[in-house]
């Protein structure tokens, strides 16, 4: 038996259309912990985690371990239907093939079920392993998502360096060429609107813009994005969810031939 | 050129 009964309900629908143009198909995991994801996109070249904490649910009860196989654009759809002040329950019995979304209105006006078949996904977790990062990057998630936009005009691909000056983001396309650096300012009205530099040492990785431009679609669900990079790793583009938990991406960097 | 690697390169399966 699972019953978990979120009253933010909007954030479940932001995770959902966050995640569903770069994921398919994939198994939510619910334990005690909480409610996760991992899944890959169709190429492996990038990799979302999520994690909603069993703290940040109003009710919380997983009796046992479940994965629940999910095609992500029909949660999507059933989601759509729940009102952005909607608490959402997610119910499921042990051996259903059915998750049940149930949307309550504020009031308690309105009550809606919505039953969606679950399916059988084979999926493989991969170890993500504890990295120490060349630089960490907390920015606006608006100003970043407005950088990836811009660019993705220009080329297919973006450079992000990070150096004592601050972090570049560069590309390059058949009619020109563009950078845009931003440089660490702390002296903000508000915290959310700073960016933060944070480096050990300087790299330079580069990205494909046609995924970094899918992660910002997180953007709703958090006011700062932070950016961890490694020379020789896949960088971490990270959505804090308030109380709850993240959304991380994992972006494969392109490396010379 | 540029060649696009896959995540599975870095992070190895349970």
């Amino acid at each position: 038996m699972l019953e978990l009964r979120l009253v933010q309900g909007s954030l479940l629908k932001k995770v959902l259309e966050a995640i569903r143009e770069l994921v398919n198909d994939a198994n939510f995991d619910c334990s005690a912990t909480g409610f996760s994801l991992q899944a890959m996109d169709s190429s492996h070249v990038a990799l979302v985690a999520l994690l909603l904490r069993s703290e940040g649910f109003e009710h919380y009860r997983c009796d046992r371990n479940l994965s629940m196989g999910m095609n992500l654009n029909n949660m999507a759809k059933m989601l759509r239907c729940a009102g952005n002040d909607d608490i959402i329950t997610i119910k499921a019995d042990d051996g259903s093939d059915t998750v049940t979304f149930m949307f309550e209105s504020p009031n308690q006006d309105k009550i809606a079920d919505f039953e969606m078949k679950l399916m059988d996904i084979d999926s493989e977790h991969l170890g993500i392993p504890d990295a120490e990062y060349h630089a960490i990057v907390r920015m606006p998630s608006a100003e970043f998502a407005r950088i990836c936009k811009d660019l993705s005009s220009i080329g297919d691909t973006v450079v992000i360096s990070v150096t004592k000056e601050g972090v570049k983001f560069s590309t390059a396309g058949d009619i020109g060429t563009a950078n845009i650096v931003c440089r660490q300012n702390k002296t903000v009205d508000k915290p959310e609107e700073a960016t933060v530099i944070e480096m050990q040492e300087p790299v330079s990785l580069t990205f494909a813009l046609r995924y970094m431009n899918s992660f910002t679609k997180a953007t709703p669900l958090s006011e700062t994005v932070t950016i961890s990079l490694s020379s020789e790793l896949p960088v971490v583009v990270e959505y804090k969810i308030a109380d709850m938990g993240y959304i991380r991406f994992y972006l494969a960097p392109k490396i010379e031939e | 050129g540029c060649k696009q690697t896959t995540i599975t390169k870095f992070f190895g399966r349970l």
